[in-house]
This record gives structure tokens, sequence and C-alpha cells, in this order.
């Protein structure tokens, strides 16, 4: 564990906060994609299989317990309890172009040619591209509640600070991991764009509106 | 190989 990561994972955890605190005190989903939500369920129980035999430490368990159970939680609230709230409509992206490629990558990608190693790669490639489905409603909107785009920002933020703990990682352990690192670039960099806006506009105080 | 891959991150 470093400090980088740390900040990382505090920032993943706060994320979920937001968003959680979102639907429950607007006791709406309105802005919010289902489908981007249900890709992180599908990522976090495919990734996360190694806690059923792999013992890695206290910390690790907890947190992804918590990851599953969060983001099971999400959906259950938005497709239950806040359900009239959500708007299929502009939820539209074909979530079939983002899985079907994610799958192929990672039979071609891999450490090894196991059911648990596949599914690892598959959560690693389809995490870096399940804010896609969100991305893609702020951009038909064109605006949004700012407390989602704090939710996304922490988010953005979490896979920002990967970054320099895997350089942190390479100088003093000497590791290196391709797939999670390629992966996790271009899933920084799908929240540039955002991130413009969020620093320029929200931090500023003002609404998050896209120009026109 | 397996081995390279960073199995306590999460």
């Amino acid at each position: 564990m470093n400090f980088f990561r740390l900040l990382g994972d505090l920032s993943h955890l706060a994320s979920i906060l937001i968003l959680l605190h979102k639907i429950k005190t607007t006791r709406s989903c309105r802005g919010l994609s289902f489908k981007t939500q249900a890709l992180y369920v599908a990522v976090f129980i495919t990734r996360y299989l190694d806690l059923t035999y792999r013992w890695v430490s206290l910390y690790n368990f907890v947190m992804k317990l918590f990851f599953i159970g969060s983001s099971c939680a999400t959906l259950y609230l938005m497709r239950y309890k806040y359900c009239p709230t959500h708007d299929p409509s502009i939820d539209t992206f074909k979530i079939e172009y983002l899985v079907g490629p994610c799958a192929i990558l990672a039979l071609i990608f891999n450490y090894k040619f196991s059911v648990s190693e596949v599914l690892w790669s598959f959560s690693i490639f389809l995490e870096s591209v399940a804010i896609l489905p969100q991305l893609f409603m702020l951009q038909r909107t064109g605006e949004a509640e700012t407390i989602t785009t704090h939710y996304l920002a922490a988010l953005g933020i979490y896979r920002a600070f990967y970054i320099p703990n895997w350089i942190y990682r390479y100088f003093t352990e000497g590791v290196v991991d391709p797939i999670a690192i390629v992966a996790g670039i271009a899933q920084t960099g799908l929240y540039l764009d955002f991130f413009y806006v969020y620093f320029t506009k929200v931090m500023q105080g003002e609404k998050f509106e896209l120009p026109a | 190989t397996v081995d390279d891959r960073v199995k306590d991150e999460l």
C-alpha cells in the first residue's frame, strides 16, 4: 500500500458514499445511468471472485465486500425503490458495444488462460469503459446536478491516483501490470473532458452545463 | 504470467 493508492481507494469510497447520499437525500436517481451502475456490479463481481480463494489483507477483504455490496445496493435503489425517477429513454447507450469487445480483449489479453484470470482481465477492461453510458447521458442532457458531478469527479480522481501509484510501484517494487496500466490510463482519459468542465465551472460555484 | 499482475490492488 502506498500513499497514492490509499488516496485513490478513499476517493473511490467517497464517490460511492456521494452517490448513495444523492439518491437518499434527493429521493431520486435522476441523472444517473442505470447501465453504468449495472456494469459496475458486473465489474466488481467478476474481479473479486478471488475473495473466495485468496486472502490478501483485511483492508483488501473489507473494501472488496464494500464495493460489491454498495454497487448491488445502488442497483436495487435505482431499480426498485426510486424506479419511477429513472428515465430509460435518455439512458440509451448500447452496452453490448462495451461488453462484447471487453470479453474478446479479455480472451486475448490475460495473464493465464483460466476462468478466474480471464474474468479478472474482463473486469479491468469493462471498468475502463463502464462510465461511458453515464458520460453519454450527461452529454445528451447537457447539464447535471452538482452532487452528481461530485460523484463523477471522485470516481475520476480515484482512477487518476492509480497512475502515480503504478509509477511509484515500478520504482520501489519493480512491479508492472500492463493490463491494469493500459486500461487504467484509458479510463482516466475518458474523464478529461468532464474534469475540464468540473474544475473550470463546478469548482467555481457554477452549475455544470455543457456548451451548446 | 499471473505473477506479474498486482493481486493486492482493488
